[in-house]
């Protein structure tokens, strides 16, 4: 089990490297151990440099930028073992639209493959997904769900 | 295995029976705040075999089962059901001539589980082992509840590990 | 202090209990003090009922109900003993439209005598604001204010 | 005391020079992740007399001064200053006759600190016990930081009280 470890953290680690400026359109990130020799102990570091910006450390980043980042991760790891499903509920909360463009186009990419359902508040992410499902309570406290149709919701 | 469909009565704020089709790709669930679409996500959890009740948002397992409403009195009982379909079959042999796989799970207020595969009861062994089999259990990394996906980048670097561990 | 200490909870208690059904559109909450014999280590219990709703523990509210509801508890204190500002980061976030609406109106009411500065990525939040900065990097890593009018914004 | 203008320079992301003149009324700050945003409410917190270098994401306060990007090279000092107008006459009485006060907070990477009042050098001292008598201080519910407004409902009973404490 040390072995896949190592060997699954590798894999995981170079696919962030790609994942992260992809999503962050530029810089750099990587996954580092902070103890190569003991595997079955080891902690794992996140180094980030936003484009244009210096390498810091992970706390100085702004929310936005750490909950990219963290989606840069989750992404990294699911394209390397991918579950045949992938539920993420408001994730896309504290980012831009512009963020959000890019997290919508590697979720669609990678649910070519899996199922992905998405809780979202964000009219862009509902824009672009495949099926919408409204929840609804029009009785207090009795929950019902709705297919909607886009400009049902605009209206 | 895909999820075909999940169906809930009695669960959280689904105190009339829903039934959620999912299809390929990318749905999107969306609604006012307090509606109930992190409950869906708390109910899938549970069905796939979620015993932490503070997991779930709440303090026992009993605080799952529709409580009452202005309008409506509390349940005495929480179900979900999930639907799988057997197209690529991943399905253990067992199950290796279902075109589809359905598991539910019961709470009644008694503090009484049930747990069945395709309406047949059996013990919440045979539904871990099931998932376990088909890799379709609710890994770390393909499940984010709401407002966690900052634990990530907060949590010390030994708390991180279990991502790769569960991928490994 | 112990004196002014049950003063100022009963005075934030009641006030709590008026803008909670405001910023809900109905429902009721309250404070309660754990323990009512030592005013110096009390704890403060909060109890919530949404509209309509059955009375619970706040763990299983949702998302938006918490933050709407320490929302309400924030603007009840600062109703008793404003500050001559409050700045307020993003704490719409997790807020569907119409409660972003009733926030707003409030937060409007309590400008009227203190400085409210307030970071949003929400476009209905923007709107109904009195002044608009943006903050914007074209040069990676260098921050820079600009005055923003909000057909800018928009287009 | 209603704050005129906040000026910042070398702080964090702010490498140039900046004015920010503040209105009465609401102001909304907006702009994409990572602009800056969340770095303005840390120089105002931090020329209000913020000591823990935590609470303005940093790990020592060191951090706090421009590092230094792709293009630019990293300073030497965090420049922070606060312009309040003293309109209600709320002032202490040393400051009766300004129709301006300003609070300056510098912070050079050798670690040393300086503090003025109407650029006069002074102690951090004068600074609090000014922000005090004006009752024009942070206090912690008229400063919410993003992210932190779950920490009210998550919080034990007994964490919740500074709330009070600090409105009485
Ligand atoms: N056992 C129960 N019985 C009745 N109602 C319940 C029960 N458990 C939770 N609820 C209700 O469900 C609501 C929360 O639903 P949920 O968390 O799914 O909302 P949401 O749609 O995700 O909202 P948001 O957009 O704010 O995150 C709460 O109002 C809560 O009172
Ligand atoms: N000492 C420093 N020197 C240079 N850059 C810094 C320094 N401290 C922080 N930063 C940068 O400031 C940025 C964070 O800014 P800030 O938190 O204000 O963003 P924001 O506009 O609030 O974004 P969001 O909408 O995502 O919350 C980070 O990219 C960080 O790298
Ligand atoms: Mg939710
Ligand atoms: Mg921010």
């Amino acid at each position: 089990t040390r072995k896949r470890f190592r060997e699954t953290f590798d894999l995981v680690n170079a696919r962030f490297q790609e994942v992260f400026p992809r999503l962050f359109r530029g810089g750099r990130a990587e996954l580092s151990l902070t103890d190569e020799e003991d595997l079955l102990e080891t902690g794992i570091e996140i180094v980030v440099q936003p484009p244009g910006k210096k390498l810091q450390s992970v706390n100085l980043l702004s929310g936005g930028e750490k909950a990219l980042t963290a989606v840069a991760l989750i992404f990294s790891i699911f394209l390397i073992k991918p579950s045949p499903f992938c539920l993420l509920d408001e994730v896309d909360a504290p980012l831009d639209d512009a963020n959000i463009g890019r997290f919508n186009e590697m979720i669609h990419e990678m649910a070519q493959n899996s199922q992905f359902i998405i809780i979202t508040h964000s009219k862009r992410t509902m824009e672009v997904a495949d099926t919408l499902y409204g929840v609804t309570m029009e009785e207090p406290g009795v929950s019902k769900i709705v297919s909607v149709r886009l400009n049902d919701y605009a209206a | 295995m895909k999820i075909r469909r999940v169906d809930i009565l009695g669960f959280k704020s689904f105190v009339d029976r829903i039934s959620l089709d999912l299809q390929e790709g990318v749905t999107a669930i969306l609604g006012p705040n307090g509606c109930g679409k992190s409950n869906i996500v708390d109910a899938i959890r549970w069905v796939m075999g979620e015993q932490n009740a503070k997991h779930l948002r709440g303090r026992s397992m009993e605080d799952v089962i529709f409580g009452g409403s202005e309008t409506r009195k509390p349940l005495g009982m929480a179900e979900v059901s999930i639907v799988f379909g057997n197209e690529d079959g991943l399905a253990p042999v067992a199950f290796r001539d279902y075109a589809e796989i359905m598991v539910t799970r019961r709470l009644h207020r008694s503090g009484e589980s049930e747990y069945l595969i395709n309406k047949s009861p059996c013990r919440l062994l045979d539904i871990t082992e099931l998932f376990m089999d088909t890799g379709v259990g609710a890994r770390a990394y393909s499940v984010i509840e709401q407002g966690k996906i900052g634990m990530i980048l907060n949590a010390k670097p030994e708390d991180r590990r279990f991502l790769i561990e569960e991928a490994a």
